[in-house]
């Protein structure tokens, strides 16, 4: 059965408050509508605020403090609304070890109800895949995929 | 219900036929830039339906298509078909396995395929129904638009919670 | 000719007065995310003159000033101060070392000062002249923003070669 | 003495076509302009092709790909009409380990004219700094800078 677009909007913003808590190791974060009365036509708004820091717009964020709100706010849909599977395209390219690790974290939990599909340049989260797929670029211009195991996978730490 | 293969040929950088046999829980995929490793992507959302090229990293159906190098002759057509686990009736239909294809031609045409059977994209719209596979905004993040969310207007942003719902 | 050194105090993060020496050659600047490492290429910016807001990740004067913490009160000015080592003449001035400072209060207002004495914002366009550095469409290349160059148009693209020429 | 567009504009073009060869380890790339009849009026187009491949649009570069192009044109002004100094925020994040090397090598040769800060997580970029700044953030909600040596820098190899 299909929930309104406000039950929606309500769980997720639950969620995401608690996936960016989790995601950050603290601070706080909400959505909010736009316009309360309008419901058909509100926008969304995101507040976020990290650990030790102000209440500030999203633009001061750090490049690392997007990618992680961003993910909290994706997380929080996939837990009130899971999809078959989510394709992530290097979201961790902009995350320290810290948040790397939480972030892994998190989509180790998810991936119960929830098959990723990570392309990634860092070591952390490949450990944290069932499958590994390293794809390489042939001198006839076609790309190969192999699959591979851990021990197998010579990235570098990062 | 999970993705079980992905079948690429002709798909971009994927000019000899590739297959990817998914897990359920995580499948990471890693190379060197320029190995393919956004392609795949691509050829996901590609298979669900894209139809606007901006998001497919291309302009036209021309682009989909591999385009040879200097070493090898370009291909005719591109062709990836998904299979799906559907033992849990998650799809509305009858069958315990879902495959949902596309292909592309240098004249531009496309076709989709719905476990073999040409169908039309509304067709595959519709089986996709709010699963999030439809509009593919949270399900196909792209490489540099994780933070696609944050820098939308609050009004753009909707539309990730209107697919959700 | 080149950067000595960079001073900030009270600027974003850098609530507490911090100097940086700059070798010739490179300097690295490392950390974990939301340190102040791109504060510090936006103080670079701001003391240049930069007048665009959307560059600075801030939408007014006030944001450049450290807004406080749970534990800490906010800061009443923003103070930055670049100097340069003059001794090849490189700027067409008599000086050997050059200060380009900036201070900003909370009632919005911004000062633009070069070697200890208040100037316009034009003096210090008129002296950064076609360093690269008038304009910084080159000089500092903001994060995620490497090829920003790539998604310009062509005609907004000429920007870059006119300020180099 | 201020050197006309088009000699500018030429003699980057020249250097571009250099710069994208050795970061890239070959392939080839130009820059034109949109219309040689106009010059007042006219844009500049860019076209790469990596090593290996066919003459495509930018539009189908991988991520890597077009920070390294961006890269290679940025290097080519810098030769061209070098500036005393230019400030670089993570151009390097995209890159895997062997454009991670060219690009860093570039950047210690065309160093010796212009200085660089660059800000970085990835360790081969910083092993070739004389001035290393660590920067942190102190639970006051205050950024501090340490200036440290290379054996004191803790970072992940990447
Ligand atoms: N139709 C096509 N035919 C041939 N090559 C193509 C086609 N479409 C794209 N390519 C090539 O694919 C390459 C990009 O691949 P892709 O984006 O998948 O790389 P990637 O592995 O994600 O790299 P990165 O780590 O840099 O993001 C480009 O070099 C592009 O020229
Ligand atoms: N005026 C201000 N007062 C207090 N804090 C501020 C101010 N302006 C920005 N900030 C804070 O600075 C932080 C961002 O710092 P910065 O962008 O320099 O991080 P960074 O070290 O570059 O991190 P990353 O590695 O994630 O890019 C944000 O948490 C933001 O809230
Ligand atoms: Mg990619
Ligand atoms: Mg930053």
């Amino acid at each position: 059965m299909q929930a309104t677009f406000k039950q929606t909007f309500e769980a997720i913003a639950t969620a995401f408050q608690s996936t960016f808590k989790i995601l950050f190791g603290g601070g706080m974060a909400r959505l909010t509508l736009t316009n309360a009365d309008d419901i058909d036509e509100a926008g969304i708004d995101i507040h976020a605020q990290p650990p030790g820091k102000r209440p500030q717009g999203l633009a001061l964020l750090s490049g690392g403090e997007r990618s992680l709100t961003a993910g909290a706010l994706l997380f929080a849909i996939l837990r009130v609304k899971p999809t078959p599977f989510c394709v992530m395209d290097e979201v961790d390219a902009a995350l320290d070890e810290a948040n790397v690790a939480r972030f892994r974290s998190m989509l180790e939990t998810l991936s119960e109800q929830t098959q990723f599909i990570v392309i990634t340049h860092n070591r952390r989260t490949v450990e944290a895949a069932n499958t590994i797929y390293g794809i390489s670029m042939g001198a006839d211009g076609a790309s190969t995929a192999l699959s591979l195991r851990l021990d197998e996978v010579e990235m570098k730490q990062q | 219900m999970h993705l079980k293969h992905l079948v690429l040929n002709g798909y971009k950088t994927f000019a000899n036929k590739t297959s990817f046999a998914f897990s359920e829980g995580i499948t990471a995929v890693i190379g060197p830039n320029g190995s393919g490793k956004s392609n795949i992507a691509d050829s996901i959302r590609w298979a669900l339906g894209e139809q606007q090229f901006s998001l497919l990293r291309g302009k036209k159906t021309d682009d989909m298509i591999f385009a040879g190098s200097s070493r090898r002759a370009r291909a005719s057509m591109a062709e990836v078909l998904l299979t799906f686990d559907n033992s849990d009736g998650f799809f509305p239909v009858e069958f315990t396995e879902i495959a949902i294809g596309r292909r592309a031609y240098r004249d531009g045409s496309n076709e989709y395929l719905l476990n073999g059977n040409r169908v039309r994209l509304r067709d595959i719209t519709d089986l996709l129904g709010h699963t999030g596979l439809a509009e593919r905004t949270y399900t196909v993040i792209g490489q540099g638009l994780v933070d696609a969310a944050l820098t939308q207007r609050p009004e753009e942003r909707r539309a990730l919670f209107e697919e959700a719902a």
